[in-house]
């Protein structure tokens, strides 16, 4: 399938520490 | 890693979000000695939501620009300009913002136009996507959204409402999509729009 994402998710994304 | 066998988190918090497409941001900055098409920089490629994030955070956001000078996001292989072959069918939606909005507007429009073309809000018709484009402009800046057919009335339109949902564009802002074919020929004076919304 499309690898889709919402707004909100994305912008958790923003500033989470363990995303790096 | 360290974090990962300690199991302090669940190991998805160490997965980078893959996004469906590669994209590439481009900066142009107006060069007196320099073609416009030598003036477009490639500045990175990126194919993750966390990598998306690291260049967002590191660069000057939109309003920030000098004047004259423009940022682009694209698909990987499809450069900013008319003449690409995923561009030259196509056209944008257009929106024009006045003086005012570039504090009030410009930098929340552009992200939302990123989020929605990462996070492929277009569904299916996200293919049709191609890049958009910021013109930081003394008359008022501009924001393109370019898709890659503009006999795609279909496709074209779905972009476009999903796009005035998102950017919650309200009737002080129009919003009308031009084919990059009227706008080549058009060039100094109005282009007409094909779609409007």
């Amino acid at each position: 399938g499309r690898k889709s994402y919402d707004r909100e998710f994305l912008l958790r994304l923003q500033f989470d520490p363990n995303s790096k | 890693t360290e974090v990962a066998s300690s199991g302090e988190f669940p190991p998805e918090y160490l997965i980078k979000h893959p996004l469906q497409n590669t994209w590439t941001l481009w900066y142009y900055e107006p060069d007196r000695t320099k073609t416009w098409e030598e003036s477009q920089r490639e500045i990175t490629s990126f194919d993750t939501a966390e990598d998306f994030w690291s260049l967002y955070n590191h660069i000057k956001t939109a309003s920030e620009l000098r004047q004259g000078c423009d940022y682009s996001m694209f698909k990987q292989g499809i450069r900013p300009m008319w003449e690409d072959d995923q561009n030259k069918c196509g056209g944008r939606w257009l929106i024009n913002l006045d003086k005012k909005q570039r504090t009030t507007d410009l930098d929340n429009f552009w992200l939302e136009i990123l989020l929605c073309m990462i996070g492929e809000a277009f569904n299916e018709y996200s293919d049709d996507v191609c890049g958009a484009v910021v013109n930081i402009r003394p008359k008022g800046d501009k924001l393109g959204v370019w898709t890659s057919n503009a006999d795609c009335a279909d496709s074209v339109m779905e972009i476009g409402r999903k796009l005035k949902e998102r950017l919650r564009i309200t009737s002080k802002t129009t919003m009308g999509y031009q084919v990059h074919k009227d706008t080549m020929v058009k060039a100094g004076s109005q282009t007409k729009n094909t779609y409007t919304l």
